[in-house]
């Protein structure tokens, strides 16, 4: 309940958004 | 003793009661993630969000995106035919929904939906009004407060030149707006709620 994002899986989704276009970036 | 899943988000209210909880998220889980792939998406083209470090970026989203996500589909409620759009294309009436156990959560979006729409703002002033939703210092487990806060501060003045420009003569718009912020806050705590609720179900 304190953190609805995590389990919703929200976060996953966010961090591999991000996260993927970074490595992207580093490529 | 039927379960339906009143939120917009998925193609249709109706579960396949065959179908486990575990499929029934699973399924739900596929509506949603494309419109949390594009918040993604939104929050990078923000000048400045990706200077904020990235344990602060996932933060303001993780927060936020339900915040973003309700303004961005404000047009799929129809107040005047007190209709709510389904991703999958398909109208219910709000009384059907709530027939379905829909309650207080969507009756308050619908209301904070008209409001919004009825503010005749265009698709420039809606996105930048979105990115004052995303950057907001005092959304938890933020560690640089004084980074967010800054660009929170360049994103509200440009707001507010931007409204004051396009509505000379409608001093309350940015007023009006900002009180918006509080109202998202009240339908991300109920949202919160409902997920327990569901969960627990």
């Amino acid at each position: 309940f304190n953190d609805p994002a995590s389990n919703l899986g929200l976060e996953d989704i966010i961090r591999k958004a991000l996260i993927g276009n970074l490595e992207e970036r580093q490529e | 003793n039927r379960m339906y899943l009143v939120c917009p988000m998925n193609t249709s209210p109706h579960v396949d009661p065959l179908k486990s909880g575990h499929e029934v998220w699973e399924e739900f889980s596929h509506c949603f993630t494309p419109a949390v792939r594009e918040v993604v998406e939104f929050a990078k083209k923000i000048p400045g969000f990706r200077v904020l470090s990235q344990h602060d970026q996932v933060s303001l989203l993780k927060a936020g995106t339900f915040e973003v996500l309700v303004v961005r589909f404000a047009s799929l409620f129809d107040m005047k035919e007190r209709t709510v759009t389904f991703l999958g294309g398909n109208k219910y009436s709000v009384d059907a929904l709530r027939a379905m156990g829909s309650g207080d959560l969507l009756n308050s979006m619908s209301d904070f939906s008209e409001k919004l729409m009825n503010l005749g703002l265009s698709e420039e002033e809606m996105s930048l009004f979105t990115a004052v939703v995303l950057v907001s210092a005092d959304r938890s487990g933020i560690e640089n407060v004084n980074s967010v806060e800054a660009l929170q501060e360049t994103l509200i003045r440009a707001l507010r030149s931007l409204i004051t420009r396009n509505h000379p003569n409608e001093s309350a718009v940015f007023t009006k707006l900002l009180l918006k912020l509080p109202d998202l806050r009240s339908l991300n705590n109920m949202h919160s709620e409902q997920l327990l609720a569901f969960k627990v179900h």
